[in-house]
């Protein structure tokens, strides 16, 4: 059977929040190292890639493996009934029908179970190389979520372009042209705001963002978001969550002149 | 114009 007890609802919560628009059924692999997701969204643009190790929960069981297919509309359905600093345990069966989710408040002694129906998922998944990435930038979550909305009021699609010294979003629409620079900057009081910049060589791609301001809705689980680039590979956006677990987001680039 | 790539030219099924 699976037991997994997180110390707050609220991580789930916005996880699921963050990719619900995106991927709609979806199946949570359970096994002894966590709770792990992959699922594309379904014009095969962008892959969601979830991981919540096993030592983000505690206690965490898990005796045999087993794949937990899931309505994300559904499970938000259920996860609203969950206070954000509710302990949330989920459980199941080893061949299960049904998800079996608490949610205790220890304060006011309140207990709430719910169970949600289970749906079989076939579901393609894709390997995903370990890539050595020519550039590698870290930059504050909400930053980034703002340059990708502000951007996307100009245009359906930014360049990026990062060079040792800075990170270019540019775009051009219909109403006139948008371009953000970064430079690398490193506040030692507030570290959250720094901006890091590890490049091998230059790198050029051209992405949508409509995808990228979905990624945004997961700014929340993290105060620093890290994009990972090389010419002509799908981008890699990654959100690091506590115990080295992590929500990433993959986009495959615009190709052409 | 440009034109959006897929996954799969760049991660392949398993």
């Amino acid at each position: 059977m699976l037991e997994a007890r997180l110390e707050q609802a609220d991580l789930l919560k916005k996880v699921v929040d963050a990719i619900k628009d995106l991927v709609q059924d979806c199946n949570f692999d359970c096994n002894d190292s966590g709770v792990a997701l992959q699922a594309m969204d379904n014009s095969h643009v962008a892959l969601v890639s979830m991981m919540l190790k096993a030592e983000s929960f505690s206690p965490y069981r898990c005796d045999r493996n087993v794949a937990l297919g899931v309505n994300l509309t559904s499970l938000t359905k259920v996860l609203r009934a969950a206070q954000n600093e509710d302990i949330l345990t989920l459980k199941a069966e080893d061949a299960p029908d049904v998800l079996n989710l608490v949610f205790e408040n220890t304060d006011s002694d309140r207990l709430s179970e719910y169970d949600l129906k289970l749906m079989d998922i076939d579901q393609e998944h894709l390997g995903i190389p370990d890539t050595e990435y020519a550039a590698t930038i870290s930059l504050p979550s909400v930053e980034f979520r703002r340059i990708c909305v502000d951007l996307m009021a100009l245009s359906e699609s930014v360049s990026i372009e990062t060079s040792k010294d800075g990170i270019k979003f540019s775009c051009a629409g219909d109403i006139g042209n948008g371009a953000v620079t970064l430079r690398p900057n490193t506040n030692v009081e507030k570290p959250d705001q720094n901006v890091e910049i590890e490049l091998t060589e230059p790198v050029a791609l051209t992405f949508s963002l409509k995808y990228l301001v979905n990624f945004c809705k997961a700014a929340g689980l993290s105060k620093t978001v890290k994009l990972c680039l090389s010419n002509e590979v799908p981008l890699l956006v990654e959100y690091a969550l506590a115990g080295s677990s992590y929500l990433r987001f993959y986009l495959a680039p615009k190709i052409g002149d | 114009t440009s034109q959006q790539a897929r996954l799969e030219g760049f991660f392949k099924p398993i």
